[in-house]
């Protein structure tokens, strides 16, 4: 179970949201254009935001953040 | 078991409804025009609900909350 | 294992039906035209029912409820 | 392992049958036109009969009771 | 693992064979034209035997009893 | 695991053979013409033997035995 | 795991070969024409051998021995 | 998990190596002209050798052996 | 569950962050042109970045990282 | 979890490397022309290394070696 | 969980990088034009790196590095 993030622009950031009774952020990774990051769902993230144009690929489909 | 919702307008929100006996709201997570949020179905969360303009990708089709 | 609820007029009830030898109401959401709801099957709950005109999205089939 | 019904006519009922060495319905869940019941087969239902006229969804196609 | 029986006609009958060392008839449910039932294989139901004309699905193919 | 006989004549039969060290006949049952047996591999049943006209439905095609 | 013979000819015999150290011959179950026999691999049988003229189904395809 | 050969001559061998540290041949299996033997990886095989002219079936696809 | 990346010009680097509560590079493993490095999702490594000029093979898609 | 490797010339070898801390030889198989041997990853056998003219089928493809 | 390696040139080198905190090389395998080595991900190893000319299968499809 994982997702993969690429950055179409400088300054893309991936969140990943806690796991567990509270939602907080715990990690912010930044991306600057080209580069790719491929993150699983794990014991501590539950949810991920993305902000900043970047194309996202799940299982369900692609879409475009901006 | 996870799906991703993309903001197509500012100020849409994504809620968490608890699992258990109980159904009430945990965390709600606001999105501005063009971010994505990717969530999972948890140990503490068993719904979601979606306000706004929204694009919804599930295993199960895309849809656009309003 | 999850069902996706789209309200196509105000007032749509999401309704989850209790898990175990007797079946009773245990929660009710209400949605507004637009909004969506994606809710499992749980612990709790064994059976949903959907009035109201929605769009509903299962794994056997897309049906519009009344 | 669900199945989802949906009402064609005022009065269609829906019957969870027990499982277990005897066989006998525990529950009827009335449905009005256009309502949709999606329910599981449980620890307490391995067995559902509908009257009525619905549309019937399953994993094995979809057919239209009487 | 369920099979799903629509009647085609009156005083269609469903019969569940008991699992184990002796195979006997433990339960018969009677149908009504147009009426349908879903019925599992389970802990006392390892085989289904099917009386008069009726439809029956399997995830092997649909065939019509008479 | 099942396997589903339509009987195209009169006195069809099928038999389950044991499971285990030694292969004996433990059941036999009788199908007329149009009646329909849907049976599991069980703890007891490894093997299926059929004789006589029917149409044999399996996971592995169709074949109709005489 | 299972696999379907169906004798084209009278004589045909399918024999179950023992699991283990020693491969030894079992059972063997003597059809005649158009009967068939659906049997699986078991605590007791790893190997199947078939004689005679008959169509054997598997998951990997269907040959006619002779 | 299974493999199926059909001899295409007589005096086909298929031969049963030993799992485990060492690589020994423990069963040949000799087949006759359009004789069929289906076998298993076990905890006793975790090879298998063909030899003579037969066809091969696997998961992975068909070949002819020589 | 792994991922292939295939270095397009030299330099290219792919970085392991670490599983758990904080998200640090723990490992990262530079390639030159033409090289292919197929990593697995691991007890230590639950994120992946990757920087330069490469083609990224994922379930989910292929991707050119620059 | 096997591979099917068919000689297409005299002294094809098959070879087992170990698993584990360290990388050895374990057993070679030799194949003659047209010989066919499917082997399974296990305990002992993590890597399998073709030397010589075969066709080598796996899930991931078909290959010639030489 | 394997992959499979064929070298278009003699000299390929298939190098297993060590699962765990760190990531060393805990061992090369060198392929002459044409040999095949098929390789899985273990205990050990979880990430494997390739050089020189070959062609290289897996799940996530094929690619050729240099
Ligand atoms: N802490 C929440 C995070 C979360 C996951 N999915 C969500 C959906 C909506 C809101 C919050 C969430 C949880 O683990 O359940
Ligand atoms: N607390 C409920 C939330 C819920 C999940 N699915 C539902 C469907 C309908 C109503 C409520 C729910 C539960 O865990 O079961
Ligand atoms: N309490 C019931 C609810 C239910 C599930 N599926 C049903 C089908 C028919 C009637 C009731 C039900 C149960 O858990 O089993
Ligand atoms: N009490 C029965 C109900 C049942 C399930 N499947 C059936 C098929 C036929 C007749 C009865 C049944 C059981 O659990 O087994
Ligand atoms: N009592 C038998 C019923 C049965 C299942 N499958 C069969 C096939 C043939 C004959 C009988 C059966 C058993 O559990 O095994
Ligand atoms: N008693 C045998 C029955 C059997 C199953 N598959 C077979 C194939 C061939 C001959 C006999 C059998 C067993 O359980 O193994
Ligand atoms: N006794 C052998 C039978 C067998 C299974 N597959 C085989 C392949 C070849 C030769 C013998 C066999 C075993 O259980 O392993
Ligand atoms: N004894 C070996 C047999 C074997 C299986 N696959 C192989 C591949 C190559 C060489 C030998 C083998 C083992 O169990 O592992
Ligand atoms: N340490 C984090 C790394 C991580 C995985 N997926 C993420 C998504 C976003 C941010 C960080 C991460 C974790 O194991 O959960
Ligand atoms: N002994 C190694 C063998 C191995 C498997 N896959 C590899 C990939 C590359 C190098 C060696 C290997 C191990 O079990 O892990
Ligand atoms: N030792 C690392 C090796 C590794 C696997 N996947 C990776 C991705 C990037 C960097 C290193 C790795 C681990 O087991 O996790």
């Amino acid at each position: 179970n994982y997702v993969m993030v690429q950055a179409l622009e400088n300054g893309v950031t991936i969140i990943g949201l806690t796991r567990g009774v509270s939602t907080k952020f715990h990690h912010t990774e930044k991306l600057d254009r080209g580069e790719i990051l491929i993150a699983q769902f794990t014991e501590h993230t539950s949810a991920i935001k993305i902000r900043g144009k970047a194309k996202v690929f799940t299982e369900l489909g692609v879409a475009e953040s901006e």
